[in-house]
């Protein structure tokens, strides 16, 4: 298939991967960063 | 008073019956199958994407009727708008707790 | 190959006399189903789209396997929203069975099979009290729950066999079984019966004619795989689980932010579970992912293979 319409459709499709992609990134970092505080506050906690 | 009103109806029921199997499909073919002339026939097809009833769009060039996708596209989208507010918020509050 | 296939009236019978899983609740641990069950099954799930639909197997024991030679379906669906619904299909069943017996089928139904599309397999409330009366009035007799959502969006089958504790018995504490996702809505109903039954190891079988008729299918196979693409099949379901895991992120958020504002003193293991819960949505949106970069990957190299043009040797 060598179409403008089919390019159009298929990086349309590359683009929303790479944003879920990107999106699925954050969340693994927020996570981490979630479970770094977490292990922080346990190492000094002053209770 | 109410012969256009109803010719309008039946015709809008027949034509959405017509076009579902379809995501393309050629105006002089609608206005064959309607036995209604071509401008009527696009007059009602921009009725029913005006409003919202049909989803697509008219190619005026090719005479050609283009259904589109876009309602899943928008589920997807709402989706993914929704993961990232809440990743933002998220965000928001891991930094204040760092 | 095919002696799998071969039913003993003998020994199932003394099987059936000694009826050793009324004393060993584990007793059963395997499953072993035939490629022509698991197609049919498998498109039978596929086939009712996003509504539960269900059928029966047959085969026997052997042992503590239970073998799948075939199945069939039930004119019914829906298991998730009535209370019995295979209630409905008795006659058929008993029609069908004795039919088959007519026919030269001497296997007897050892399970029933549904589906969960876009859920997982697991087994829900209903499902549960469904099963313990099958295990009551039918034993031998197991559950098993398919996915064909997820096994399209996978790119495997997702399938899981189950048989339900006795009632009132405590199951020793068993290792954590793979992780899946569950959706926000169903995580409550998973929550509260998942310790009332045991999963059971799942393997296949296939006859000689299967092998030489799946070769024959090979080309088909591949013409299918490489004009398809799951990632514009399966728009709907992918964009539930992100609607989902956004919804998961916010209860997630909401406990967080609690727990820093108002300064409450959470349990260790309260703590624990916080965390896991962030955990497992990550690995669910990493699952989300993998599955995405996998549908891209595929159009990706179709279109560098088949949309290239050729260079001249």
């Amino acid at each position: 298939i060598e179409s403008e319409k089919f390019q159009d459709d298929f990086l349309m499709e590359f683009n929303d991967t790479l944003l879920i992609t990107y999106l699925a990134m954050f969340t693994n970092c927020s996570s981490t960063m979630n479970e770094l505080v977490d292990k922080f506050n346990t190492t000094y906690d002053r209770h | 008073n109410y012969i256009e009103d109803l010719l309008k109806n039946i015709r809008t029921q027949v034509l959405l019956k017509l076009i579902k199997p379809y995501t393309r499909i050629r105006l002089p073919f609608i206005s064959e199958e309607l036995n209604v002339p071509e401008r009527d026939v696009e007059q009602l097809l921009v009725s029913l994407i005006l409003d919202n009833r049909v989803n697509g769009h008219i190619d005026q060039v090719n005479r050609l009727l283009e259904r589109g996708d876009r309602s899943k596209g928008m589920k997807k989208y709402a989706a993914i708008d929704k993961w990232n507010t809440q990743l933002r918020s998220l965000y928001q509050t891991i930094s204040n707790r760092v | 190959v095919d002696l799998i296939y071969f039913y003993d009236e003998a020994t199932q019978s003394k099987m059936q006399q000694e009826k050793p899983w009324t004393n060993d609740p584990h007793f059963f641990r395997r499953v072993k189903i035939s490629a022509l069950a698991l197609l049919k099954m498998v498109v039978h799930a596929r086939s009712g789209g996003t509504i539960e639909v269900m059928g029966v197997m047959q085969g026997k024991t052997d042992g503590d396997t239970f073998i799948v030679m075939d199945a069939f379906a039930l004119p019914v669906e829906g298991t998730e929203t009535r209370v019995n619904a295979q209630a409905d299909a008795y006659e058929y069943m008993v029609d069908y069975s004795q039919t088959n017996k007519q026919a030269g089928r001497p296997e007897n139904v050892v399970g029933w099979y549904h589906s969960h599309p876009g859920y997982g397999c697991w087994l829900s409330g209903i499902d549960v009290s469904t099963q313990m009366l099958n295990q009551q009035y039918q034993d031998p007799f197991f559950a098993l729950v398919i996915d064909p959502t997820r096994t399209v969006s996978a790119g495997k089958v997702d399938i899981g066999a189950f048989r339900t504790y006795p009632q009132g018995y405590k199951p020793p504490d068993e290792p954590v079984s793979e992780y899946q996702t569950i959706p926000l809505n169903k995580i409550e109903d998973f929550g509260v019966h998942c310790k009332q039954y045991y999963a059971l190891d799942i393997t296949y079988f296939k006859s000689s004619l299967d092998c030489h008729l799946l070769d024959l299918l090979w080309n088909k196979y591949w013409v299918n795989t490489l004009s398809s693409s799951p990632l514009l099949g399966n728009r709907d379901y992918v964009a539930g689980q992100i609607s989902d895991l956004a919804e998961k992120l916010e209860q997630v958020e909401n406990q967080l932010a609690h727990t820093r504002l108002g300064f409450l003193v959470m349990s260790s293991q309260k703590k624990k579970d916080e965390e896991s819960q962030l955990a497992k949505i990550t690995r669910d949106s990493s699952k989300i992912t993998v599955e995405q970069v996998h549908g891209l990957m595929s159009q990706v190299i179709k279109d560098i293979l088949f949309n290239s043009p050729l260079k001249p040797t």
